[in-house]
């Protein structure tokens, strides 16, 4: 499935796409 | 920046593509008033307090007080404490909305941050004697001023990879 944790290519954004349908975009 | 999260909501799989929501609450600023007397009785005073365990910067806003009166013309104040002749507001019936004059927006490019926030519409004064109202925003802080508006956002499914904004996304757990 698509849950779980995608770096951006440069390394400055993450991805989190949880089970429960939320989604964060953090600064890493 | 004080606040990690760029963006939050929730995310729904397509065929090739991630849609993205906001949450229902994005636009929901919690907000008090508390209505009081204070000097003389031909103004109407406001007080705004924004959150202080933040990075915030009251320059960075403008205040709109918008009264429901036959003059009906919306003040812009660039302070969060100001007075106006209760001649201008004879009900005591108002709106209060602010902008976020300084988004981080590069010159040319677009801008995903809202700038405009409506907090109430047509509050009337509980008390017909009070002339002071603070007026106390709650989870206004960095996090929810600088969030990102997702609604409607498309992410593709390139193999493993995620691709968003010319961007590509790696897994990585």
């Amino acid at each position: 499935g698509i849950e779980g944790k995608y770096q951006k290519e440069n390394g400055k954004e993450l991805l989190i796409f949880n089970a429960d349908k939320t989604f964060y975009c953090l600064r890493n | 920046p004080m606040c990690d999260t760029i963006a939050s909501g929730i995310w729904n799989q397509r065929a090739g593509f991630i849609e993205l929501h906001n949450k229902p609450d994005f636009n929901k600023i919690n907000y008090s008033i508390v209505e009081s007397l204070r000097g003389t009785k031909d103004s109407v005073y406001f007080r705004i307090i924004l959150p202080k365990d933040d990075a915030l910067d009251y320059k960075n806003f403008v205040f709109n007080l918008i009264p429901y009166s036959k003059y009906d013309q919306v003040l812009k104040i660039n302070k969060p404490e100001f007075a106006i002749p209760n001649v201008r507001i004879p009900r005591i019936n108002f709106g209060l909305s602010l902008q976020n004059i300084e988004p981080n927006v590069d010159f040319g490019k677009g801008n995903f941050q809202r700038t405009n926030f409506m907090i109430f519409e047509n509050y009337q004064a509980k008390d017909n004697n009070a002339n002071f109202f603070t007026i106390t925003l709650n989870n206004f802080n960095q996090c929810f001023y600088e969030a990102m508006d997702m609604e409607g956002q498309i992410i593709g499914i390139e193999g493993k990879k995620l691709v968003w904004r010319g961007n590509r996304y790696e897994k990585i757990n």
